[in-house]
């Protein structure tokens, strides 16, 4: 049975869709059997894979408010191991349609679970808000990474998340767990980034990731080539972090 | 009568708090009377200017939702001619309950509207988003203007968004404008920025700002101090760009 893990933070653009590329992409390259849900709209993690529009025509959408089986839905990438449920422009109305469904909250917990045996970890990435589509996301994991960029808006909002977080084991999902924080778009040439991690780390001790992502270009670029920047240049700083994160990962639940 | 314009980008981390906060007090320190609002629920253009939580008890979902008057939401900021519409907690519940008003695309423009003789601009940051709330924004609003950031997944939702704006023009706004798009973060080490920047101006053209904001470290702490960065540090480089970039949008509305 694998582990569900949201990669989620209603800031935006702190690194939600490079986390969970790279990170899918390396438990796949150290023989974990990886799913990657792109829930978000924008279709940013299904462009970072390189699944073209006449790939997407089965996706989250259709899996979630259609039902459709999961087999149809999932798209095999170039990576062994590692498998897509793309987003496509229906993801966008999808908030508006679920307001009428019965048991709206737990959608795609119902259409996940039990059909996902073969899997070792399902990632899901989360568009950047906490509505239906979030609250969807967390009912159906185990648990939940929060990427978290070495800003100062970024710091504001983790209270909000975390009673949100709260709330879903409150009313949906009683095994929701934090998962962890990971700092992103690390610069240590920058004041603020030391600033932003020493906060979290004694707010959140044990529960913030070792492995930081360090701010590095390569790891923009690699989207316009339709790759994960651990296939794009392995050896950067980048994904050696990204690798560094996922062994971190397993480390952690072995543990548990 | 106020020229009213909203910030937006469904892209999360462009830049719109940013723009907003800064385009706003350039806008008030060359003496025009300036109202921000902040409609995203994170409530970041508020801290950024430094409004105290105390100083949040009637904001934009008192306006829109309980139609208080407007005098009642509007705080003062230290700077002159500039004033805010706080975000405070009740805003992340809008959404749901915006859907069962009558015309509830209209809320915002109803209570904004007609109540705000006496200002120049109005600027409305917008949540990572193309929900109820961004419908309302487009809905009250004169033109939009959006931040971009010179990175690959940016560009990749701008088709979506005016996609979205040529919507809001067919069934609730005719008279929404494009106001522009501002190249943000621009880094110019970084051979991507360069890349993205050409291409939006191949499609753009005019609409695209002369005014280029380049990444810049001071701008990124402001925030921290409860200050725009134009106040934090005036002669920074990314304070010249906005207070340019003020300068550029006010030649463009006398030419229009
Ligand atoms: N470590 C990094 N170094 C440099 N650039 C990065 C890094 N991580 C992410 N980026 C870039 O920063 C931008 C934002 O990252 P990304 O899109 O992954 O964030 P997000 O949280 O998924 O955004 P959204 O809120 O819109 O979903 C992207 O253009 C991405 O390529
Ligand atoms: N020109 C710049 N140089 C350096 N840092 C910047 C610049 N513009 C914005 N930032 C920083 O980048 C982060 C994202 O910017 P900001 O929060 O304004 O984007 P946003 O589009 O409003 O995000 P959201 O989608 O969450 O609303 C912030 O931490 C901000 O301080
Ligand atoms: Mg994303
Ligand atoms: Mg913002």
């Amino acid at each position: 049975i694998p582990k569900i893990i949201a990669i989620a933070n209603q800031k935006g653009g702190v690194g939600k869709t490079t986390t969970s590329i790279n990170l899918a992409t390396a438990l796949s390259t150290i023989n974990k059997k990886t799913l990657l849900i792109d829930l978000d709209p924008q279709g940013n993690a299904s462009t970072g894979l390189g699944i073209s529009t006449d790939q997407r025509h089965y996706g989250t959408y259709e899996l979630m408010i259609q039902d459709m089986p999961i087999e149809q839905c999932v798209v095999k990438t170039e990576i062994p191991n590692l498998y897509v449920i793309p987003s496509n422009e229906h993801l966008s109305g999808a908030e508006l349609e679920l307001i009428d469904h019965d048991k709206r909250e737990f959608k795609l917990r119902k259409n996940l679970r039990d059909n996902l045996i073969d899997y070792d970890f399902v990632l899901i990435d989360c568009p950047p808000a906490l509505g239906l589509l979030n609250i969807n996301a967390f009912s159906a994991s185990d648990s939940i990474l929060v990427p978290l960029q070495c800003e100062f808006y970024a710091l504001e909002g983790l209270s909000h998340l975390m009673r949100t977080i709260q709330r879903i084991r409150t009313n949906f999902n009683p095994d929701l767990d934090l998962q962890g924080i990971v700092l992103t778009m690390y610069d240590k040439r920058n004041n603020l980034s030391d600033l932003v991690a020493h906060d979290v780390r004694s707010f959140f001790g044990e529960k913030v990731y070792q492995t930081v992502i360090p701010r590095n270009v390569k790891i923009s670029e690699a989207p316009s080539h339709g790759k994960p920047a651990i296939i794009y240049d392995y050896k950067c700083a980048g994904s050696q972090a990204y690798i560094h994160l996922a062994k971190e990962l397993i480390k952690r639940e072995k543990i548990m």
